[in-house]
């Protein structure tokens, strides 16, 4: 469906169109996507009743090229923004919604070179995001760092949490370091952490956890918000040895990627993400054949 | 006759902070890319002959790699084909098989010959069809799944198909 851009929307609001609610769901999770952006606003777990607003979204960070702070510029060595904020990669998504009998799926289009799609299956527990991102426009000669970011209500005191090689889970303190005192002069790269498998915030009582299919970075900036690097193209070296920018020839790559949600009770969460993230790390390997071929034991 | 070697050594190549980070200059990354796909090939006939011997028979293997990006010539295009799932997990797991096919109707058979449940969805900003079905794969072991199209049935035909005007 297309949706109109938020911005006529508002403009006129008498005009809002008809609030159908657009959402998927299994016997385990149910998501809501606001019926005017498009965009995921509401998860919930079918199970323990737990409902939770979570708005997801694409965004970049405008990489930098050195400034009067400092020289360093953003590169394959070194990510630093060149504002604290990221900008919106777009607030509104076209969407197309897939429903049948084995899958339920919003197609969500951000832009033409970032795109997702929402999936559930029967019996699963985690809400799949399958995103597409790339490639990455610099023709503005800006690099850019693109992330997906969650947002909630959660009160999480400036904690979240990362975890090395799926192992041990760490707790990390925003602009704090547990061996020193840290000076923060980069608020946003200073408080990034390499994602292995999985990352997570909590309020004590419900936990987020966002399963990664492969290495990323990751922090949360603000109380209630989690955010997952997944792709970067630069335009400067960050004189730290490479010699080049960190930017593909020619039109640059697409990547695709997966993000598995999963929303809990703090306690009980440990037993989703681990299992998950096991059945993702060691995933089923599928070969094909066109059948009909020889015995392999003579008799 | 199959080998892993290259694959190990391309992977103990991949140790390095470079390749882990992409912390490398691009016609490094490049060559990374290119040993790596360079070990699949062997490694793939390895896998293809311990396939063929723990299922009995010899069978062309094929390794779609670009699954993920919906493409696969072979589930594409061939009328019947069998789908071998690998579970590396020491647990049996359910899980969703989703394979590029041609607008056409299919039908899926678990290694017990009984049909399973299937669909044909169009896979996200593109016109191509992908079979789902739910796979039950043991631990550590793998199973076969036969796919056939049910010959007639168009995919146009099942969608389009005129409902019957209700009685006024």
């Amino acid at each position: 469906s297309r949706i109109k851009p938020l911005s006529r929307i508002k403009s006129s609001p008498r005009i809002r169109p008809p609030s159908h609610i657009l959402t998927i769901q299994n016997e385990h999770i149910w998501a809501r996507f606001d019926s005017d952006t498009g965009l995921l606003v509401e998860i919930k777990n079918l199970d323990q009743d737990l409902l939770l607003p979570v708005r997801q979204a694409f965004y970049w960070y405008n990489a930098s090229i050195g400034n009067s702070l400092s020289t360093q510029a953003s590169g394959a060595y070194i990510f630093r923004p060149n504002q604290q904020e990221p900008l919106l990669v777009s607030h509104w998504a076209q969407t197309r919604l897939v429903k049948t009998a084995l899958v339920q799926e919003v197609h969500q289009n951000f832009s033409a070179w970032c795109s997702q799609v929402v999936r559930l299956y029967p019996g699963q527990r985690h809400l799949e995001l399958e995103w597409t991102v790339g490639p990455i426009p610099v023709g503005d000669n800006w690099g850019k760092e693109v992330i997906s970011r969650f947002d909630t209500p959660l009160e999480t005191k400036g904690l979240f949490f990362t975890d090395s090689n799926g192992r041990e889970i760490l707790e990390r303190r925003r602009n704090y370091r547990p061996t020193w005192e840290l000076n923060q002069t980069e608020p946003v790269a200073g408080n990034y952490y390499p994602v292995n498998s999985r990352i997570y915030i909590t309020d004590g009582n419900v936990q987020l956890t966002v399963l990664t299919d492969r290495s990323q970075g990751g922090s949360s900036l603000r109380d209630g918000s989690v955010e997952l690097m997944v792709h970067r193209r630069l335009l400067r070296d960050d004189e730290r040895g490479v010699g080049e920018p960190l930017l593909e020839e020619g039109l640059g790559l697409w990547v695709r990627g997966r993000h598995l949600v999963l929303l809990d009770k703090a306690r009980t969460a440990a037993v989703g993400h681990r299992l998950q993230a096991e059945k993702e790390l060691l995933a089923p390997q599928v070969v094909l054949a066109l059948g009909g071929g020889i015995p392999y034991h003579p008799k | 006759s199959g080998d892993s070697v290259p694959l190990n050594e391309a992977m103990a190549v991949l140790q390095h902070h470079d390749a882990v980070s992409g912390t490398s200059k691009q016609h490094v990354a490049n060559d990374y890319a290119r040993q790596l796909a360079a070990g699949w090939g062997p490694c793939e006939i390895l896998l293809s002959n311990a396939l063929a011997r723990f299922s009995g028979s010899k069978e062309e293997f094929v390794f779609c790699r670009s699954l993920n990006i919906s493409l696969c010539p072979l589930s594409q295009t061939a009328k019947s084909f069998q789908v071998t799932i690998y579970n590396p997990l020491g647990r049996k797991v359910d899980w969703m098989v989703r394979l590029p096919v041609s607008k056409h109707i299919f039908l899926v058979k678990d290694p017990s010959g009984t049909v399973v449940p299937s669909d044909v969805v169009v896979a996200p900003s593109s016109d191509r069809q992908e079979l789902l079905f739910s796979a039950s794969v043991p631990a550590l072991g793998f199973s076969v799944y036969s796919v056939t199209q049910v010959p007639g049935q168009s995919l146009q035909a099942l969608i389009y198909q005129p409902r019957a005007q209700k009685s006024s």
